[in-house]
This record gives structure tokens, C-alpha cells and sequence, in this order.
């Protein structure tokens, strides 16, 4: 463990509860893409499945952390698509999620480090991660605005796969430790974000709100 | 069980 990757944990958790947090205090999900929220309970679910094949006591804060991640997205689904459905915005939310699952899992079948089903769900997760922000960029770029909380909410969950490439680097440089597939998708995960990293930081951090077209 | 390159982050 470096301060890279526990800074990304923690701006990865931070990311969570904030969106949790806006939703449970506004009692609305308005702003917010229910599919990008959809797509990250698929990425942890097929990620962290080894905690449901062979259960292991919660002797670890790695076990932990995955149970939270697994159980907070589901609950910000379940709080989306059921408790306040009235507020979900179901006609700005019209990313087709198909065409990100489908081509996450091809390439998964294609590119993989080894073909046995564990290590392609976390193939998939990887490569959906990667792109599972879109319908919420998409979302806002629909609205044409976005809630301040809401980019803080994106601040926070861009920043977790940025501090991640640092990790890789500091792991590269000391452990010698590299994972090419991980390594690639969190580039292109993160560069999705730059466009919004820039509104971000030229905006809401002088207290503006982020309008689109900028 | 054969000891695959493990994922051993989140």
C-alpha cells in the first residue's frame, strides 16, 4: 500500500458518500445518471465475486472495503430506481449502457491477461469502469448544467483513477509490479474526466456552477 | 489452488 493508492481509496469511498449524502438529504436523484450507477454495481459485483465463491472472514480492510463498495452502489441504485424513481430524470439518462457492456465484455474475451472466468469478469469490470462514467457526462452534457455537489461528487471519482496512475507509477518504480490491462484502462478512464476536471477547477472551485456549453 | 497472478487491489 502507497499514499497514492490509499488517498485513491479514500477519494474513491469519499466519491460514494457524497452521492449518497445528495440523494438521502435532497430526498432526489435529480442530476444524477441512474445507468453510470447501474454500470458500477456491475464493475464491483464482477470484481470483487470471489468474496461470494469463497467467503473468507472479514479478517482484512481489503474485505471490508469491498463489501462497502458492493453494498453502497447497490443502495444508490435501489435509491435512483425505487425509493425516489419520481425524481429519477429517465429522458436526459439515454446513454444506450448496452453499448458500453457489450464491447467491455468482447474485449474482455479478447484481451486478457488469462481466460478463465474469474479473471475475465475482472477483465470486463476493468474495461467497464473505464467507460461506465459516460452516461452521467452524457447526462450533464444533456442538462446543460450540473448540481455543485454533483461535480464535487465527480471531482472526487475522476481523482480516484488519477491518484491510481500515480500508484502504478510508484509501483513501477519500487515493486516492479505492472498490470497492463488495469494500467490502460485507468488512462482512458481518466482522461474522460479531463474535460470536466478543467470546468471543475476553473469554476466550482470559485464557487461558479458548471453550465454547459462552457 | 494454482497461484494466479493475484489482483491485489480494489
Amino acid at each position: 500500500m502507497n499514499i497514492f493508492r490509499l488517498f485513491g481509496d479514500l477519494s474513491h469511498l469519499a466519491a460514494i458518500a457524497i452521492l449518497l449524502l445528495k440523494i438521502w438529504k435532497t430526498r432526489s436523484c435529480a442530476g444524477v445518471s441512474g445507468k453510470t450507477q447501474l454500470l458500477f454495481a456491475v464493475c464491483f459485483i464482477t470484481r470483487y465475486i470471489d468474496l461470494f465463491l469463497h467467503f473468507v472472514s472479514l479478517y482484512n480492510t481489503e474485505k471490508v472495503m469491498k463489501l462497502i463498495y458492493i453494498s453502497a452502489s447497490v443502495f444508490t441504485c435501489y435509491l435512483i430506481f425505487f425509493k425516489f424513481k419520481a425524481t429519477y430524470d429517465g429522458n436526459h439518462d439515454s446513454m444506450r449502457a448496452e453499448f458500453l457492456i457489450v464491447p467491455a465484455a468482447g474485449l474482455a474475451c479478447l484481451i486478457n491477461t488469462k481466460f478463465d472466468a474469474i479473471e475475465i469478469l475482472w477483465t470486463f469490470s476493468i474495461y467497464l469502469e473505464a467507460v461506465a462514467i459516460l452516461p452521467q457526462l452524457f447526462l450533464i452534457s444533456k442538462t446543460g448544467e450540473a448540481e455543485t455537489i454533483t461535480s464535487h461528487y465527480l471531482f472526487a471519482q475522476g481523482s480516484y483513477r488519477a491518484l491510481y496512475i500515480l500508484n502504478w507509477i510508484y509501483r513501477y518504480h519500487y515493486e516492479s509490479h505492472v498490470d497492463t490491462i488495469a494500467i490502460v484502462a485507468g488512462v482512458v478512464q481518466t482522461i474522460l474526466y479531463c474535460d470536466f476536471f478543467y470546468l471543475y477547477i476553473t469554476k466550482v472551485v470559485k464557487g461558479q456552477k458548471i453550465v454547459l456549453p462552457a | 489452488q494454482h497461484a494466479s497472478k493475484k489482483h491485489d487491489e480494489l
